[in-house]
């Protein structure tokens, strides 16, 4: 890309290669090489090797606006419903969450409302005792708006920090799971005016287009507050969260970078960015 | 739907006499955009435009009544048969026990779909023994041993401590004196630059000899299918790919980039999250969901 002599149609088109198998979307993609092209048609832009600074300071922009840390403390307790499809991280993103909480001298309550995936409860069991907190459960096959009743009412008793409610992989284009989403939300919001304070999204990186179409869906179903990217070690670029800001306008907060529990990361739009392409 | 958008480009280009190369050329750019947005891998749409120029510069299509729907058969035809082919059935010969590997990603679908092929096999007369050779997740052996419960499927029991080799090596022993005539094996997800954790796959291959490699892979992947199953296949010359969660809404070009990519054939999708959930795959079926 670099060693041209000028910005010309060759070097943008190498660009536009580089932001769609980042999994920006062609659309936007598109927007963002037009964007170039009149810089450099008003001469605000004539040297190949600011293309590529100018390019992410662009992108960055439009991240930065949703660069937002999940501050834990206005409320007590702190409640945290995570949701997502399955497969993406949920489980393994709350026991990072959990242990993060923890060494800043936080109690950590966690909930095992996924009742219907097999070893779900006792996945989430094994890392709350590797994070040092309770997990509120019950039986598996039963009521997932019971265990969040009861770990509602275990997290106001004693007084915990925050309460991590860890949920069943659901599509989005399934709807009785989606009503399933919403009545835990109801029943979390009659417990505790407010609650869930923070509904966390997770995607995963390798995920294509079709992570815009689950942010809207579950925006639409529970009001999403949040949004975490995992599996950014792996060689996926995590690019349709620049769709996803420009659209919805979903807080960024966190990325994850690998199944351990240290193996989470405050979103940073800068690095993000300068890792996309 | 691509048949909504090339009528579009070809309504303007109606009036202008013949088809110009120009004209060719908006209508492939046309097919080029519903493939990226499908998530088909840059490059192989690119190839996939470039396979089919000449046939959208033919007879054909120049001088058709209905241009669009004529591309539009030659793109399905082109599209199904590129995501077909031979060998989608499964490798079932051989001496006794046979063995199949599970591996991709982390979160993919294997483990749900070892269950699933148990279920499948048992109802075809067989009997599976799987494995559970997972032994870094948090209940990932315990999730297995779960579902052979349900399935009524046996499932060997890890000792403390073993690793994933000699699970495996001990599973296929022992079900070489138990009647087992099929042994699953599920891995653990991995990420495929990790180089110990392929090593250790390979490893695996080149001790129990596996009939089957499949590698189990998320239909919603976008353009880093071809990493991902490019390197799978470089180091375990895999057999053939499972597509699970095909029962959500994302278009799969990852069938597309994946098939172009390693030539190897998806042989079943994962359609749900119950274990009667894994339907054959239907090219054909495939190249209209990713063509929308
Ligand atoms: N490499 C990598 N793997 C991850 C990351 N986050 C989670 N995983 C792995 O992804 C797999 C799935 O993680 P889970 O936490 O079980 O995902 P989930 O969303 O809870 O899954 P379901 O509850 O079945 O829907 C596990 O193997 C995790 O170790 C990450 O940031 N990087
Ligand atoms: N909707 C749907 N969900 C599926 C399908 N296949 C698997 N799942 C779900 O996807 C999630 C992950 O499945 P697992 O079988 O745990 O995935 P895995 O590849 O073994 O995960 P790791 O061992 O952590 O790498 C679970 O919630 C499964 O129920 C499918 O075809 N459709
Ligand atoms: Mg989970
Ligand atoms: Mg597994």
């Amino acid at each position: 890309v670099l060693g041209k002599k000028n910005i010309d149609d060759d070097l943008l088109e190498e660009l536009e290669e580089i932001l769609i198998t980042s999994d920006i979307g062609v659309q936007t993609a598109f927007r963002l090489i037009e964007d170039m092209r009149e810089k450099v048609k008003r001469k605000e832009l004539d040297d190949p090797g600011l293309l590529k600074k100018c390019l992410q300071e662009e992108i960055m922009e439009i991240l930065k606006a949703e660069e937002s840390p999940l501050d834990v403390t206005g409320s007590v307790p702190f409640v945290i419903l995570v949701v997502g499809v399955n497969g993406v991280g949920k489980t393994t993103t709350i026991a990072k969450m959990a242990n993060g909480f923890k060494e800043q001298g936080k109690s950590v309550l966690l909930a095992a409302a996924d009742t219907f995936r097999a070893a779900a409860i006792e996945q989430l069991e094994i890392w709350g005792q590797r994070a040092g907190c309770k997990v509120i459960k019950h039986q598996s096959g039963s009521d997932p708006s019971a265990v969040v009743f009861d770990a509602l009412k275990a997290a106001q008793a004693r007084g915990v920090d925050v309460l991590i409610v860890d949920t069943a992989g659901r599509l989005h284009t399934k709807a009785n799971l989606m009503e399933e989403l919403k009545k835990i939300q109801r029943i979390m919001g009659r417990e505790l005016p407010d609650a869930p304070h923070e509904v966390l999204l997770i995607l995963d990186a390798t995920t294509g287009q079709n992570a815009i179409s689950q942010a809207k869906s579950f925006k639409e179903a529970t009001n999403i507050t949040g949004i975490a990217l995992t599996k950014l070690d792996g060689t996926a670029k995590g690019g349709v969260v620049v769709g996803i800001s420009h659209e919805l306008k979903i807080p960024l907060r966190y990325v994850g970078i690998g199944e351990g529990m240290d193996d989470l990361r405050v979103f940073n739009a800068k690095e993000f960015v300068e890792a996309l392409f | 739907s691509l048949t909504e958008r090339l009528n579009t480009v070809f309504k303007k280009l109606r009036g202008h006499g013949k088809l110009s190369e120009q004209n060719i050329k908006d209508v492939l750019r046309e097919i080029r955009l519903v493939l990226l947005e499908a998530d088909v891998n840059f490059r192989v749409a690119k190839d996939f435009i470039e396979a089919i120029r000449v046939k959208a510069l033919g007879k054909e299509v120049l001088n058709s009544l209905t241009p669009a729907q004529q591309l539009i058969k030659i793109v399905n035809t082109e599209l199904t048969s590129l995501l077909g082919g031979e060998n989608s059935q499964l490798k079932l010969s051989g001496r006794r026990p046979i063995s199949m590997m599970f591996v991709g990603l982390q979160g993919s679908g294997k483990t749900t779909t070892v269950g699933k092929l148990a279920k499948f096999l048992k109802e075809k007369s067989h009997n599976p023994y799987m494995v559970p050779a997972d032994v870094s997740r948090p209940a990932a052996i315990d999730q297995l041993q779960k579902l052979g419960q349900q399935l009524k499927v046996d499932t060997y029991e890890p000792k403390q401590d073993e690793n994933p080799l000699v699970i495996c090596k001990n599973a296929v022993s022992f079900a070489g004196v138990s009647a087992h005539d099929i042994v699953l094996i599920d891995t653990a997800g991995r990420l495929h630059i990790d180089e110990e954790l392929m090593q250790e796959l390979q490893t695996i291959k080149e001790t129990i000899l596996p009939n089957e490699i499949l590698l189990v892979a998320d239909a919603m992947t976008g353009q880093d299918a071809v990493n991902v199953a490019g390197k799978f296949n470089e180091m375990l010359d895999m057999d053939g790919v499972i597509l699970t969660k095909m029962d959500g809404d994302a278009r799969g070009g990852a069938a597309l980039s994946i098939k172009a990519v390693t030539g190897k054939p998806i042989k079943f999708v994962g359609t749900g999250e119950h274990l009667d959930a894994l339907e054959v795959f239907f090219p054909d079926r495939m190249a209209s969901r990713i063509l929308g």
